[in-house]
């Protein structure tokens, strides 16, 4: 455990509490993709399997649990009881396009050719592109509420501070893991672009909103 | 291919 580690943790457990909170106080799902939802619960589902396998710490255990029962609380509030708020209509990414070749892959690149191993793959790669829907959903619309923004830039950032943590891993431990170090950088990049909107606007008091 | 895939992270 090194410091970019625990930061990038708490920086995706900020994420996920800002994202339910959001919604219980605004009691709306407006602009938030439930397709990423849907994606990011499998990811959760796929790669804690473990916790029935091995006990690696107190400390893992219960962020993986913490992490499971928010993702499906979210789920629970976007298709279930926030329904009424949630905007399908813009929330139209193809999930396929995303599933099909990340579980191909999984089955082509991974440390062992195991169930519990190619689950964890699948689930390393799933995350890397899991925002798409909802990046998707603010290119349509073109906005989005400063919170989701908020959001965004920690669940983003917890994956960059992880690329630190890999370094610093490599360095000190002699450790690396070339399909997480791959994907989380294929993951960091994707939030780029909204990265630079959330510094020159949002930071600057602006909404999110894109050039029509 | 790794010796052991250990995956201590989240």
């Amino acid at each position: 455990m090194n410091v970019f580690r625990l930061t990038g943790d708490l920086s995706h457990l900020a994420a996920i509490i800002i994202l339910l909170l959001k919604i219980w106080k605004t009691r709306s799902c407006a602009g938030i993709s439930g397709k990423s939802q849907i994606l990011f619960a499998v990811v959760f589902t796929s790669r804690y399997l473990d916790l029935l396998t091995s006990f690696i710490s107190l400390y893992n255990t219960s962020m993986k649990v913490i992490y499971i029962g928010c993702a499906y609380a979210t789920l629970y509030f976007v298709y279930m009881k926030f329904k009424a708020t949630y905007d399908g209509n813009h929330d139209t990414f193809r999930v396929e396009f995303l599933l099909v070749p990340v579980g191909g892959l999984s089955f082509l690149v991974n440390h062992d050719f195991s169930p519990l191993e190619i689950l964890w793959t699948f689930s390393i790669y799933l995350e890397s592109v899991a925002i798409l829907p909802q990046l998707f959903m603010i290119s349509k619309t073109g906005e989005a509420e400063t919170i989701t923004t908020h959001y965004l830039f920690f669940l983003g950032l917890y994956r960059a501070l992880y690329l630190f943590n890999w370094i610093w891993r490599f360095y000190f431990e002699g450790f690396f893991d070339m399909i997480a170090i791959v994907a989380g950088l294929v993951q960091t990049i994707l939030y780029c672009d909204f990265f630079y909107l959330y510094i020159t606007k949002v930071l600057k008091g602006k909404k999110l909103s894109l050039p029509a | 291919k790794a010796d052991e895939p250990n995956h201590d992270e989240l």
